[in-house]
């Protein structure tokens, strides 16, 4: 029998962490040279990344890539990088 | 939290643009008028004017793309990313993603208008805003019914070019001097370009000794394939007939090759579209034959060539006249309307009769309109300008 698969609108679409990094770097929040090896001042830089985003999307300000950000990152938008200049 | 500045902006107000490729979606007469109200979101606070140019390079080139589309930012189909745009100092072109189901006056699909009022906010110089309710927040907005620029656009676009000119006359992009940019011809002392491909209203048709197909309405005409106009068309009739339109008919006589550009008392006659020797000519030549004629057309049921006029048709025999008995009233072509605006012999032979966006094609062994599914008339925008 066919698994069942919970209705439609209880599914929210999100991206993946990875993908939310692209996303970050896509639209200007984080330097496309990011390196993802770790270090306290990338760390850094990705919480302040994300936060920033959070404020664009007005959101909750968490610093994290949490499920609401995740899922903000799946919306329709404008390809034009957020942070320019 | 407010608007954000580029940093880069245009050095002149009177801008151009050219809508170089079309979505399906819609009929090219609503991108038109969608991209129209975009503009005059911007032009309203401040003194910018957008006036649409038909070929030669704008200023700002609108397109509908998919996928990879020559610029290295690929769009990514429906959903996503709806659209781009570049700033100033990278042309200002904005680019649309034809993955997207785009749509007018509808919360259903994506609207043009609000998402093309966003990327021209780019196209002048604007960044994302992150002030909630922004015309320039990154996010889409959806349908907007009777959308006003929020302050905080306002803002952003008067501090790169300043407030409107309070003694503006009109919203309507005001007539231009002529320029001096070889490219662009000058426009009509009324200032006014507008060929709505997409009206549908015809002055005439005709086709070529080299198998073409031209439709003509007020100064502009379109050389049509199976499918609607060729690339680059409209083009204005006196740049290449060397007549200025409208003109009130057109004629082509397949057994001698020549295409005839009737207007008022006058007619010339053409080989392909080059002019022959001695031409214009007075229409006193076609002998009996009214001027300010509706249409002309060769019928292909007798080769016998027909002008029409009004409510009344004239048979003209080549190198005699008006033949005896004419003119007789239209309404022996069964089916047609009681005015015509052009006719003419297609290529498969058959006669088509348009008239106020509608055309007929004429069964010529019944002697009626024909008969068939879809019914006649139709419209001459969606079947034949490819709308």
């Amino acid at each position: 029998m066919p698994t069942p698969v919970p209705p439609l609108s209880t599914v929210k679409p999100t991206v993946s962490p990875q993908q939310g990094l692209k996303y970050l770097q896509k639209f200007g929040y984080l330097s496309t040279g990011t390196s993802q090896a770790g270090g306290l001042q990338a760390q850094g830089n990705l919480n302040k990344a994300i936060r920033q985003f959070q404020r664009f999307a007005h959101i909750n300000i968490t610093g994290e890539l949490d499920e609401a950000t995740l899922e903000m990152m799946t919306k329709e938008r404008c390809g034009v990088p957020d942070i320019v200049g | 939290r407010r608007y954000a500045i580029q940093g880069s902006r245009w050095r002149k107000h009177d801008l151009t643009y050219r809508i170089s490729a079309y979505t399906q979606d819609l009929p090219a007469f609503e991108v038109e008028s969608a991209v129209e109200k975009a503009f005059q979101v911007w032009a309203k606070h401040t003194p910018l004017t957008f006036t649409r140019i038909y070929w030669g390079r704008p200023d700002l080139d609108v397109k509908f793309s998919v996928g990879e589309h020559g610029d290295g930012n690929p769009f990514d189909g429906a959903g996503g990313e709806l659209a781009h745009a570049f700033f100033p100092q990278y042309g200002g072109d904005a680019h649309f993603d034809d993955g997207e189901t785009w749509t007018v006056r509808t919360p259903g699909g994506t609207d043009l208008f609000i998402v093309a009022a966003h990327e021209f906010g780019h196209s002048l110089g604007l960044g994302h805003s992150d002030v909630r309710g922004s015309l320039m927040a990154p996010f889409y907005q959806g349908y907007t019914p009777a959308f006003t620029l929020p302050p905080d656009d306002v803002e952003g676009i008067q501090n790169l070019y300043g407030v409107a000119d309070i003694d503006r006359p009109s919203p309507h992009p005001r007539p231009r001097p002529p320029s001096n940019d070889v490219d662009v011809p000058d426009y009509d002392a009324r200032g006014t370009v507008d060929p709505t491909t997409c009206s549908g209203h015809l002055d005439a048709i005709t086709r070529t000794k080299n198998g073409s197909t031209y439709a003509f309405a007020g100064e502009f005409f379109w050389r049509l394939n199976d499918i609607g106009p060729d690339p680059g068309y409209p083009m204005r009739i006196h740049d290449i007939w060397g007549v200025v339109g409208p003109i009130d008919a057109a004629l082509f006589w397949p057994s001698t090759g020549k295409t005839y550009l009737i207007k008022g008392e006058r007619y010339w006659r053409f080989t392909n579209a080059v002019l022959d020797e001695g031409y214009p000519a007075s229409m006193e030549r076609f002998r009996g034959v009214p001027t300010n004629v509706d249409a002309a057309f060769e019928w292909g049921r007798n080769g016998k060539t027909y002008f029409i006029k009004g409510n009344q048709y004239w048979r003209y025999s080549k190198g005699w006249g008006v033949d005896d008995g004419y003119p007789q009233p239209l309404s022996v072509w069964t089916g047609l309307p009681d005015r015509i605006d052009a006719a003419f012999q297609w290529k498969n032979g058959k006669t088509y009769f348009f008239q106020g966006g509608r055309y007929w094609r004429f069964d010529d062994d019944n002697l009626r309109v024909a008969e068939s599914d879809p019914q006649y008339p139709r419209s001459t925008a969606e079947w034949w300008l490819g709308c």
